[in-house]
């Protein structure tokens, strides 16, 4: 069954939807049958990819709320073996309700639950998480094999990174004993001192657990998703199309799909 | 008594902190006194500021549990006028407890009774808040006169800013009929297609509420919290401080203090 990754860190804007989305393309584009799972209310990942929530009838919010299947949720993309399963602001209700109401016994296993029901159609399964360390990013770490974290080059990302590791450790202790952050994704970076030195202090401290690739500063990649697209479609050789796809090869350690 | 400003946008690293950190200090240079209240777990208005929240007794989470008196956390910086109530991840908690507990009836309004206790001290009171929405925001809402909206000039930081309006709007009705979003500014700006079109686009939305002077994308912002200082003092003829100082000017109209 698929391998199912957390795309996460609290700290916000540091390139995490941008990751789950192109990341995913470049995995769809090997042959890799690949999941977004969009859980962040803000629902970048879904607006991202040309889907319109307002048009749907069911997201991620009917599936934590058990009301649905989250099979009947996931919609293909314009783009060949990559699905979404989309979400919008009413996700952030339903973790409310979730987490207040006693009918839920276990809140933080919901989307393990879902995710289990879909699992062996997909290679991959990659969850974009909402820049906070609640309920939806804890749903996520327990469903997940493991965790990647994108660290923009800059001081505030790096000392998010320590938070991270701590709420880690308590879902861990508690209800998923293999999580751990398996990946962690150099973004946003530039010829600066400061990227430079950033950079050189996450590769010393987790070694070979940082992606060899770094993904370069590119206007690109923040453009493509005002079209809609992920980067592999927008500018196929830009600088942003290029490392993410060298990220996809990394992650697969270079097989293609069954 | 204090003008307090909620600094806030659900997007992440849309420059949130970087404002309330460097606007807070254009503000005390002009010979307001300012004070910052960290109110995101992150603490990063606080390590931006070289306070070390692990030598401290007191947090804002103490003070929204009301074991302590918002006065005996307030500390003061290297910049003249300026002042912090710092934060660390203890306020996650704190939320937690109080959005969950029968003890507190009205949870909404913990910070708004606390910062009145401190106002008559202050010209202007800045709000960090954390890229959420949930009980922090709304009490940073419930405090504040007005809100001041940081917009990267990317496609994501744009939608978000509908999503932060029907908030606003519900906090408008439930407990601050005068809230609204006073002022959106413009951060991170480039010489890029992307960038003009975001900006022309909230100017033809919001007017007048949006700054005159943008934040134009600066590698000193990011540096400067690394050494514990405001723009102002790491790098006082930086494009980004220069920035600051006019948004200062402007959100004062030009007055010094009384
Ligand atoms: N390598 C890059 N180069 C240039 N812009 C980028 C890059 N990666 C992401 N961006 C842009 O930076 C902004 C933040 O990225 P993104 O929204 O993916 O971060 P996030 O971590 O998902 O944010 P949030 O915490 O709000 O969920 C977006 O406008 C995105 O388009
Ligand atoms: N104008 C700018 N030019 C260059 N870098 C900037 C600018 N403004 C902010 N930054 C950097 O961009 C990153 C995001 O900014 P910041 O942390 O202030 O955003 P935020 O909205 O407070 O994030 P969060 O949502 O995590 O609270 C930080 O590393 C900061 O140093
Ligand atoms: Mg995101
Ligand atoms: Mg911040």
């Amino acid at each position: 069954s698929a391998i199912v990754i957390a795309v996460a860190n609290q700290k916000g804007g540091v390139g995490k939807t941008t990751t789950v989305v192109n990341l995913g393309a470049g995995l769809a584009e090997r042959g890799f049958r690949t999941l977004l799972v969009d859980f962040d209310p803000q629902g970048n990942a879904s607006s991202g990819l040309n889907v319109d929530t307002s048009q749907l009838e069911l997201t991620m919010s009917n599936v934590l709320l058990g009301t649905d299947p989250m099979d009947n949720c996931i919609e293909p993309t314009a783009e060949k073996n990559l699905f979404i399963a989309p979400s919008d602001m009413d996700l952030a209700d339903a973790a409310m309700l979730v987490g207040s109401n006693q009918k839920y016994a276990f809140p933080q296993t919901l989307l393990r639950r879902a995710i289990e029901s879909v699992s062996a159609d997909f290679d991959y399964i990659l969850i974009d998480c909402p820049p906070t360390l609640g309920l939806l990013t804890v749903n996520a770490f327990a469903a997940a094999s493991t965790i990647l974290a994108p660290v923009q080059c800059e001081y505030y990302a790096l000392e998010g990174v320590r938070d991270l590791l701590s709420i880690v450790e308590q879902v861990r202790a508690n209800i998923n004993p293999a999580l751990e952050i398996g990946y962690f994704l150099l973004t946003m970076q530039q010829a600066t001192k400061l990227s430079k030195e950033v950079a050189a202090d996450l590769r010393k401290t987790f070694g070979k657990k940082v992606f060899v690739t770094a993904v370069p500063r590119n206007v690109r990649l923040a453009e493509a998703p005002s079209v809609g697209k992920s980067i592999l479609k927008f500018d196929t050789n830009s600088p942003g199309a290029k490392a993410y796809r060298k990220i996809a090869k990394e992650l697969s350690h270079g097989c293609t799909p069954r």
